[in-house]
């Protein structure tokens, strides 16, 4: 009963930067990976590097995040994530299957 | 009395621009009705915004790193593991299966077959005037045909006088009717293609939502401090006739606010088209004796951005593009009362509703599989291990059942 409600979602990106292939990737070309934890309270977003070859995501090479503070920004148009002290988020986010 | 049948309704890209979810420009009297007999999952989420790895997850209960599928183009039994799936499920516990439309997302991604003969008892049914979607067949000012992003029609002069998600209705009803007096009972999965674009709709929808009332997102800005890997440049819309003459600059637009209020309005004038085929379908329920004993379940495979944040598409993380209407009617139990007449959004625009069973906890699209096997009463699947690719039946997601007997706390 008191555990924290979660939901999770991920999207893949090839590149940094838009491109004309960053809406849909092929497998191949995925070397980033979004990977979001959502709560009543925010949500929380790491951008990983991805290895299409072995599906694996490397959550150590952070590319960029997102943590938008739902109460307060409930559009996500404050990203709060260069802000905070995130390494427990990170680890949380690290943690899951 | 046996046990209940389930129809599973799905539509593609509807975000939760509906009535029952708040919305107060969306006119969508037949699913908020539904909504008023059902337990309405405030907070639910799709695991990735894009059709196919979506409907795969959802069907699986298994999230895009487990079946592998982050684009259209490969099929899990042989790409990840041979999962089982919800209709793959019901189907090895006697049901009769059956797809109507969009329920897998078509070709590789579900072996040329929307997966039959291992999710169906028969092979799904596909609109056949489903083939003129991307043709061009929206009229243009200039009175030529264009593969337009904006295309409201009257229906009398598309080919074959009919849209593909009224022949998915009418196809979805038939075979309701076929079910009435059988003992066995059935999972109908009906998929909508609106309002996924393009927005090819009857022209009398857009009556709904005149342009001097329609609002812009409230935020409809590239946000400051958003990583551009982020950001989606909302590649399918620019490939449309009407999208390329803007000249919309790439990768971050923008797209002109007159043609922003255009294309929300078309985007809701879909939603209540795919309320009005919904509203079909749960009055042919209703009428044939079936609403008590039918579970029905409505969702979408994810959302859409509406214009916030400078984006027209799904392909992200934002909650606008990976929130989803949710809910389940279960007979008896999120409500005593079965019926469903069809509400005729042009002369009962203004009925309004209140949704039975709110629930505002966060849940998952890989929650519904696991959720539906308890609320027939069958055992859910177990969850799955840490790796799971040899595991042909578990569930990555939480069975909700439990929120059906007790109101959520806190």
């Amino acid at each position: 009963a008191n555990k924290e409600h979660m939901a999770f979602s991920q999207y893949p990106r090839p590149a940094d930067q838009p491109q004309l292939n960053s809406d849909l990737p092929l497998l191949k070309d995925i070397r980033v990976m979004g990977y979001s934890m959502r709560t009543w309270d925010y949500r929380f977003t790491l951008w990983v590097a991805f290895d299409p070859s072995t599906f694996q995501a490397n959550m150590s090479d952070i590319h960029a995040g997102e943590l938008y503070m739902v109460a307060d920004d409930p559009g996500e148009d404050v990203n709060v994530f260069s802000r905070l002290e995130h390494v427990a988020m990170v680890r949380k986010l690290d943690a899951l299957p | 009395k046996g046990r209940r049948n389930v129809l599973f309704i799905i539509a593609d890209d509807l975000r939760t621009s509906l009535g029952c979810y708040g919305d107060p420009v969306a006119r969508s009297p037949n699913m908020d009705q539904l909504a008023s007999r059902s337990q309405v999952f405030l907070n639910a989420y799709a695991q990735q915004a894009v059709c196919a790895p979506s409907r795969t997850s959802m069907l699986t209960s298994r999230r895009p790193d487990t079946t592998r599928l982050y684009d259209f183009y490969s099929y899990w039994r042989v790409h990840a593991g041979n999962y089982s799936t919800l209709p793959q499920y019901l189907k090895s516990q006697g049901y009769a299966t059956m797809s109507v439309g969009k329920v897998f997302h078509q070709g590789i991604a579900s072996n040329f077959s929307d997966d039959f003969p291992y999710s169906w008892s028969v092979p799904a049914y596909h609109p056949p005037s489903y083939r003129y979607e991307n043709l061009e067949v929206c009229p243009g000012r200039d009175g030529a045909l264009h593969r337009n992003l904006l295309c409201a029609v009257n229906v009398s002069e598309q080919p074959g006088a009919v849209l593909p998600d009224m022949e998915s209705a009418a196809q979805a009803v038939t075979l309701l009717k076929s079910r009435v007096g059988r003992r066995q009972p059935f999972f109908l999965a009906v998929g909508f293609h609106k309002p996924h674009i393009p927005f090819r709709i009857p022209q009398e929808f857009l009556s709904l939502y005149p342009l001097e009332e329609m609002p812009l997102a409230p935020d409809p800005d590239v946000p400051e401090l958003l990583p551009p890997v982020a950001y989606n440049p909302w590649m399918d819309l620019r490939k449309r006739d009407d999208v390329q003459k803007l000249n919309a600059s790439f990768p971050y637009g923008p797209i002109p606010k007159d043609f922003q209020l255009l294309l929300r309005q078309h985007y809701y004038a879909a939603v209540s088209y795919v309320d009005a085929q919904v509203g079909r379908l749960l009055a042919a329920l209703d009428e044939l004796g079936l609403s008590d004993d039918t579970l029905v379940v409505l969702t979408s495979d994810h959302g859409w951005s509406l214009g916030e944040h400078g984006e027209w598409a799904k392909y992200s993380n934002f909650n606008v593009a990976t929130r989803v209407p949710l809910m389940f009617y279960v007979p008896g139990v999120t409500s005593a009362a079965s019926s469903f007449p069809f509400i005729d959004v042009f002369s009962q625009s203004g009925r309004r509703f209140q949704n039975g069973r709110p629930v505002e906890n966060m849940v998952e699209l890989v929650d519904v599989f696991p959720t539906v096997c308890s609320l027939l009463g069958l055992k859910a699947p177990r969850p799955c291990p840490r790796v799971s690719f040899k595991v042909e039946l578990c569930t990555e997601g939480k069975n909700l059942v439990h929120s059906f007997r007790h109101r959520e706390r806190g």
